[in-house]
């Protein structure tokens, strides 16, 4: 296993999964 | 249990696996009938002046220890418990004059916040949570979250108190269809909440709006549980206990790993795997990690303490006076080690 395996980044993953999930 | 002792006494004298990364500071003993269960330290405020104090729990009675000028520690304060044994204390960050804590027999039934009057400084308790507690966690802002009852019956709930230690106001968070077995805070992210649940999975909250954001399945080893998460560019690093992990030729005995996940794309890899080095034995009894270190009490009766970044094993601390450890906390108000054993003992290490 690498980081390489983790997939593409998002530095505004909490604003963006926050926006994404149900209220 | 044969072979461990014998571990235990092959083991070389302390000075020798431990140079100088733990100094004992001072030591006193909690003169009690029942067995100690846990120590926590915190900032407990009198007359306006706020003071680095010592928590000891036994089974039945809770007691709060003054630093005196000498090093040595007075008992103040006394929280007497009669129907529900201590299970466990729950140091909650930022309140200076409140103590909560879990009872139970083998899990938790209720937690109590115990404080003092202001008048009088008589003790008092107030019960704030009762149920079938699978989960506590006191987090900065002087917030407690639990869990309470199992799978889809599951509340998660935040209280917050003010700052004389009065609680203000709930929140609920939405449950994930799976027993929670530990939450974790995230340093450099206040409002984000990790919580490992039986299934091996780490769920991610918003805490703000109480959103559950995202399920990441960890393949570790089984009841994995975090401790502790660190946000950093875009990615979370979090600190996991194994309490159930098999030794193995590889590898050791594996007691701590970091993992790193991207919550974006809900997958993990591990990075670092903390072992115990060679010749020592035993597996996860309970620990703490605080900033980049994590300390543990094996089976075998050892503290061991890892420092993430570099990576290896800092400290060993064989059993002291004859006795096991059974319990070690980070001060949490500066760079201390608590290390507890079963009669009372209470051992403050500066690392």
């Amino acid at each position: 296993c690498s980081t390489a395996d983790l997939g593409p980044i998002s530095l505004n993953w909490f604003e963006e999964l926050s926006s994404e999930a149900p209220p | 249990h044969s072979i461990e002792q014998t571990e235990i006494s092959d083991l070389p004298a302390q000075d020798s696996l431990n140079p100088g990364s733990l100094q004992l500071v001072s030591k006193f003993k909690n003169p009690s009938s029942s067995c100690s269960v846990d120590v926590s330290a915190m900032w407990w405020e009198r007359a306006a002046a706020k003071e680095p104090c010592i928590i000891t729990a036994c089974e039945d009675v809770v007691s709060l220890w003054k630093p005196l000028d000498t090093l040595q520690w007075k008992k103040v304060h006394t929280w007497h418990f009669t129907e529900v044994p201590v299970l466990q204390i729950v140091p909650v960050p930022d309140v200076y004059n409140l103590i909560c804590v879990a009872l139970g027999n083998l899990e938790i039934r209720e937690i109590r916040a115990l404080l003092c009057s202001s008048g009088d400084e008589s003790e008092k308790q107030v019960l704030l949570k009762s149920g079938n507690i699978k989960a506590v966690l006191g987090l900065t802002k002087r917030r407690l979250v639990s869990s309470i009852g199992t799978f889809c019956n599951q509340q998660v709930q935040i209280m917050t108190f003010t700052e004389d230690g009065g609680s203000k106001d709930e929140q609920l968070l939405m449950p994930p269809d799976e027993t929670i077995l530990a939450f974790a805070e995230v340093q450099g992210m206040q409002d984000a909440l990790l919580g490992t649940t039986t299934v091996n999975n780490i769920v991610i909250w918003n805490l703000k709006t109480g959103q559950l954001l995202k399920k990441v399945h960890i393949d570790s080893y089984q009841a994995s549980v975090c401790h502790r998460a660190y946000s950093e560019m875009g990615l979370l690093f979090v600190v996991l206990s194994h309490p159930c992990a098999k030794e193995s030729q590889a590898f050791g005995s594996p007691v701590f790993q970091l993992l790193v996940i991207n919550p974006k794309t809900a997958q993990s890899v591990g990075i670092l795997l903390c072992c115990l080095p060679p010749g020592q034995a035993g597996r996860f009894l309970e620990g703490d990690v605080t900033g980049h270190v994590a300390a543990a009490v094996l089976t075998s009766g050892t503290v061991a303490v890892w420092d993430l970044l570099l990576g290896h094993c800092t400290a060993l601390l064989p059993p002291a006076s004859g006795q096991r450890w059974s319990l070690v906390k980070w001060s949490g108000t500066d760079s201390h080690l608590l290390a507890g054993q079963k009669d009372g003992s209470v051992f403050i290490y500066r690392y």
